[in-house]
């Protein structure tokens, strides 16, 4: 359905964005 | 004015420039050859070039100088630490708490003095000590080449003849480098709920072991639900995004305060609500 493929997108995007955090993390780190 | 080339040492120190720090604490050293922010940043400096003796030799004189200046303590005790005499860094960093509660440079080395106390994680304190050094253009060159030995790795799977021994390699490499971005927050976690070790905490690192561990315990319990119930796999979904989601959390309280600490709970919140709101639609 709709809904589980929106679902599933938003678990990609999860999954991808804990990977761009942590280049974002290590620019923010001191 | 030795204490301008105190700060220029300071400012290079914090830019990782060791061999720059080192050169303007020693022109400063120059005017005022007792000058205590010249002589502590010699020595730190001293200590990342890996000239620990030298380092010792200058934080015994600046010491001797004067005892009861805190953040010597603490840079004596950061000596003895990275010289492995773990007894004698905890008498400095316990002083310079004495002079001064609210040094935080002594209280993280008094934190990884007790962490090196168990055999684990004297390993581990001695690599981040090791990555510590590293000036941020090695650090990401370690980043960039790790990830492209990984690709490398995945090509070479493709061979059936190879793949026994690939992916035990890039199971291996994950896990280093999940290892590498949560081993300091895991072992902040043992401290918290560790009796004595919770009082070597500062607060930061006290709501960073609660965020990342928080995290985890609800991947635990849902990870071990999974087992029980059977056809469960909203919980083997709910484990793998609150348990991956310590990782963004982990970094909150290593950024500093003001904007990149608010911009890095930002990304860890919207991570958040995108990975339960996947799992809820799930």
């Amino acid at each position: 359905s709709a809904a589980e493929t929106l679902s599933l997108a938003a678990l990609i995007l999860f999954f991808l964005g804990i990977f761009v955090s942590q280049f974002a993390a290590n620019w923010l780190a001191t | 004015q030795p204490e301008v080339y105190g700060t220029i040492a300071a400012a290079e120190f914090g830019r990782r420039e060791w061999r720059r720090a080192l050169e303007a604490a020693e022109r400063g050293l120059a005017f005022d050859a007792e000058h205590v922010t010249c002589n502590n940043l010699r020595a730190m400096a001293l200590v990342r070039l890996g000239r620990k003796s030298e380092a010792g030799a200058t934080m015994d004189a600046t010491l001797a100088r004067d005892p009861h200046d805190s953040v010597s303590h603490a840079n004596m005790g950061w000596t003895k630490l990275e010289q492995g005499e773990r007894k004698e860094a905890m008498a400095h960093f316990r002083e310079a708490l004495r002079i001064d509660p609210g040094n935080g440079w002594a209280r993280s080395g008094l934190v990884e003095a007790i962490k090196a106390g168990n055999p684990v994680y004297a390993i581990m304190l001695k690599y981040f000590l090791w990555m510590g050094k590293l000036s941020s253009r090695t650090m990401w060159m370690i980043v960039l080449g790790g990830y492209v030995a990984y690709r490398f790795l995945r090509q070479l799977a493709a061979d059936p003849r190879w793949t026994p021994w690939v992916i035990p390699l890039i199971i291996a490499y994950v896990g280093f480098v999940l290892l590498s971005w949560l081993a300091a927050p895991l072992f902040d976690l043992a401290l918290f709920l560790h009796p004595m070790g919770k009082h070597a905490l500062d607060d930061d690192a006290r709501t960073r072991a609660a965020l990342v561990g928080g995290a985890l315990g609800l991947a635990l319990v849902a990870g071990g639900l999974s087992f029980v119930v059977s056809d469960s796999y909203q919980l083997v979904i709910l484990a793998l995004v609150s348990g991956v989601l310590s990782i963004p959390l982990s970094a909150i309280h290593v950024c500093a305060e003001g904007w990149p600490r608010r911009a890095m709970a930002g990304i860890a919140g919207a991570l958040a609500a995108v990975g339960f709101s996947a799992w809820i639609g799930l």
